[in-house]
């Protein structure tokens, strides 16, 4: 159960970005990869949050949680049509 | 659409809407649902002048869908399916398209309601025939396909939401929910504030989990939040009975007849050897006892159209399906693959003892087909979900109620009018109901308001619809919730049953910008990475500054007095002119003598337009109601011409 990937989404503080880095992009892969080798991002936003979605073990998840300019990693939720 | 524009009053004020309207073609309404059937009527765009210069999206292709399924009218089409995939597996394209193709009926469905093209001689099987449209029948679409068979994942929705931002729409129209997390844990609240930043008014269903309190969904204040009333329009079909007696219920069955003599009846619960035999459930009656009878069912559990499946398959002839104590007298009409009927739960009461009480029962439907000014109308549908809002309950919520109980639209040629896979019939208009479709209402309603004020904020032009909706039939009686029989409040029906043509001229708004959502979330004591993580900006509250969620500048209120708490609540607004200059008086109105209300100034004046005054409405507790008692009341500005309402809710807890 401890390696079954759920899908997260990744809230980034932009403004704590490394002047390293030139895209954001290349930063959220830096962080990603920070705890996983092998996790793809799935989306990178760009209006509606500084962040990304990606699918990660529950390990990872946490341990992405505690990188720096990392503001919080949610959990997909499911949502219906009303 | 083949009533709702005659019924918001729409046709009437023709000559005042298409003067006021006249930029509709440039307004652009997204819709984030289960796609697009593009072959629509409803997306005709003869008539339709280039696409809008502002517009930045794009017509994915996908299966069964290109590039040039798009028009002038349907200007975009995008689908979002990353999220899903990863938890579901690969879509199954012999299933479901993977493209924004609508496989469901219910994207078709929301996005004529809102804004399709006039389609002349609508019905469905010839019921509610007439002419369909969309409230903004000019107004541009753009679909954002993020609902599939396994559901809609938030990191598709945000990704959607994010594109529509990008591609510029005006209106976001999102008849979808989940649950009741804090704003900064649900995506459709935070891609909403974006959303609202870049000047979108994102409209959003209540939900169906109604009549229970607490059951909102979409409650951030930066959300118009939808509720569902009835119209005046019926659908009806009596079960007559052997002992002579007749019951009304509500069908949009087409076929063959029962015939003109009275047939057997029997109670599913009588005809199955399953504890919940009553529910006629897949595999539960048994074909010896139901065949060639009309078989009583309950409602509840498994869909109605399903229990008309399973009747049919056991060798049914006919249904009558009743509501239980959960949906009351709320009927809601089908498309019934054999003659059946819904019939409200005094009804099913009376024919359930019937067939208790008659060895030998019989009965026969009739369908009488439509049926237009029923009165009282609208009323509060029992499934539209109700406040309090479980997560700021001084955030009065839904905001507004419309039209969401049998709607005619667009539909999918993909699936059947009962969305069972079994049904092998194909319609162009389908009836339906639910908040998911008194939303696009709103939406649609608000694109005409954009078309009219393209200056106006998504607040200001939620404040027009609110403040201008109406609490009272043309009798002077309350509007009424059929949950309950008895006259709806503000936690039923929001600010009231939204009235656009008052609402393009409603004198005054209570506008609201970025800044005063942020303090609000100061207010909710969100930290700071809560606050960055929303609002994507590093955001410090200031220490010295006393935010008090009360002062967001909305139009409408709800006090909660608790028994330790102050006695005396203070809440602050501002008002801003955008009519003519004038003087505006307020009265107050309340039910309960336990709160005294007063507003300082009494009296606002204007002189110019975009003018703003501001006020304090204070609430003083005079004495205490029961613990969890909830008493209303109305605050009005008027200048003789417009009248700005307000409801107010108090709650003791």
């Amino acid at each position: 159960e401890t390696n079954q990937r759920k899908t997260y989404i990744v809230h980034m503080a932009k403004s704590d970005m490394p002047a390293s880095f030139e895209h954001h992009s290349h930063w959220y892969d830096s962080s990603l990869r920070s705890v996983s080798d092998s996790a793809e991002m799935l989306y990178i936003y760009n209006n509606v949050i500084h962040g990304f979605s990606t699918s990660l073990t529950a390990e990872e998840a946490q341990s992405l949680e505690g990188q720096p300019g990392v503001l919080s990693v949610l959990p997909e939720v499911k949502y219906e049509l009303h | 659409t083949t009533r709702t524009p005659a019924f918001l009053g729409l046709d009437k004020a023709n000559q005042l809407l298409i003067e006021s309207t006249a930029g509709a073609s440039d307004v652009i309404v997204g819709v984030l649902d289960t796609g697009v059937w593009p072959e629509s009527k409803s997306f005709d765009d003869t008539g339709f002048g280039p696409v809008p210069s502002s517009w930045n999206g794009t017509c994915e292709e996908g299966t069964n869908f290109t590039a040039s399924n798009c028009n002038r009218k349907l200007i975009g089409a995008r689908y979002f399916a990353k999220g899903y995939e990863t938890t579901l597996g690969p879509i199954d394209v012999t299933r479901e398209s993977k493209s924004p193709r609508d496989d469901d009926g219910h994207g078709t469905h929301t996005a004529t309601t809102a804004a399709g093209s006039v389609v002349e001689g609508a019905s469905l099987f010839g019921y509610a025939q007439g002419t369909a449209r969309g409230m903004a029948p000019r107004a541009r679409v753009a679909i954002y396909k993020v609902c599939w068979l396994g559901g809609c994942f938030s990191t598709d929705i945000l990704m959607a939401m994010d594109k529509a931002i990008d591609d510029n729409v005006n209106v976001l129209s999102m008849s979808l929910g989940g649950g009741m997390s804090d704003y900064y844990k649900d995506s459709v609240a935070i891609g909403a504030f974006a959303a609202m930043e870049k000047g979108i008014l994102v409209s959003c269903s209540a939900g169906n989990a109604g009549p229970s309190p607490y059951s909102l969904s979409n409650l951030a204040p930066w959300i118009t939040t939808v509720g569902a009333g009835t119209i005046d329009r019926d659908f009806p079909a009596y079960v007559t009975l052997g002992n002579g007696q007749n019951y009304s219920g509500v069908s949009l069955f087409r076929g063959n007849a029962l015939p003109g003599s009275l047939l057997p009846i029997i109670y599913a619960g009588n005809a199955s050897n399953a504890t919940n035999g009553n529910l006629c459930m897949m595999d539960t009656l048994i074909p010896e006892k139901v065949a060639g009878k009309i078989v009583l069912c309950d409602r509840g559990v498994s869909a109605r159209v399903q229990k008309g499946a399973v009747v049919k398959a056991a060798g049914g002839v006919g249904m009558v399906l009743t509501n239980t104590a959960a949906n009351g007298e709320e009927l809601v009409a089908d498309a019934h693959l054999l003659p059946a009927t819904t019939v409200g739960q005094k009804s099913g009461e009376a024919i359930r003892k019937y067939l208790f009480s008659d060895p030998n029962p019989t009965a026969t439907v009739v369908f009488e087909g439509t049926k237009v000014g029923i009165e009282p109308s609208p009323v509060v549908a029992a499934f539209s979900s109700r406040g309090p809002n479980s997560i700021t309950p001084e955030i009065l919520k839904p905001d507004i109620i419309a039209p969401g109980v049998n709607i005619l639209a667009g539909w999918s040629g993909e699936v059947g009018p009962t969305g069972l896979s079994i049904d092998g019939r194909r319609v162009t208009f389908n009836i339906i109901s639910g908040t998911s479709m008194s939303c696009p209402h709103v939406s649609g309603l608000a694109a005409l308001l954009k078309a009219a004020h393209p200056e106006w904020s998504p607040a200001a032009i939620r404040s027009a619809l609110m403040t201008t909706a109406y609490t009272s039939y043309k009798n002077g009686q309350s509007i009424r919730d059929v949950a309950t029989g008895k006259p709806s409040t503000p936690l039923d029906h929001g600010s009231g049953h939204v009235d656009p043509v008052s609402a393009l001229y409603p004198g005054l708004v209570y506008d609201l910008t970025v800044n005063d959502y942020l303090g609000f979330l100061c207010a909710l004591k969100y930290t700071g990475a809560q606050i960055s993580g929303l609002a994507r900006r590093k955001f410090t509250c200031d220490p010295s500054k006393k935010y008090s969620v009360g002062d967001l500048n909305y139009p409408s209120f709800a006090v909660n007095f608790q028994s330790s708490g102050p006695t005396v609540v203070k809440y602050s607004r501002t008002l801003t002119n955008v009519g003519s200059a004038g003087t505006y008086k307020v009265s107050i109105k309340t039910e309960t003598q336990a709160v005294k209300i007063s507003v300082e100034p009494e009296t606002l004046s204007f002189s110019q337009v975009n003018e703003k005054k501001g006020c304090t409405v204070t609430f003083t507790a005079v004495g205490s109601l029961p613990s969890d008692s909830n008493s209303f009341g109305r605050l009005e500005w008027s200048d003789g011409k417009h009248i700005v309402g307000s409801p107010i809710a108090f709650s003791w807890s």
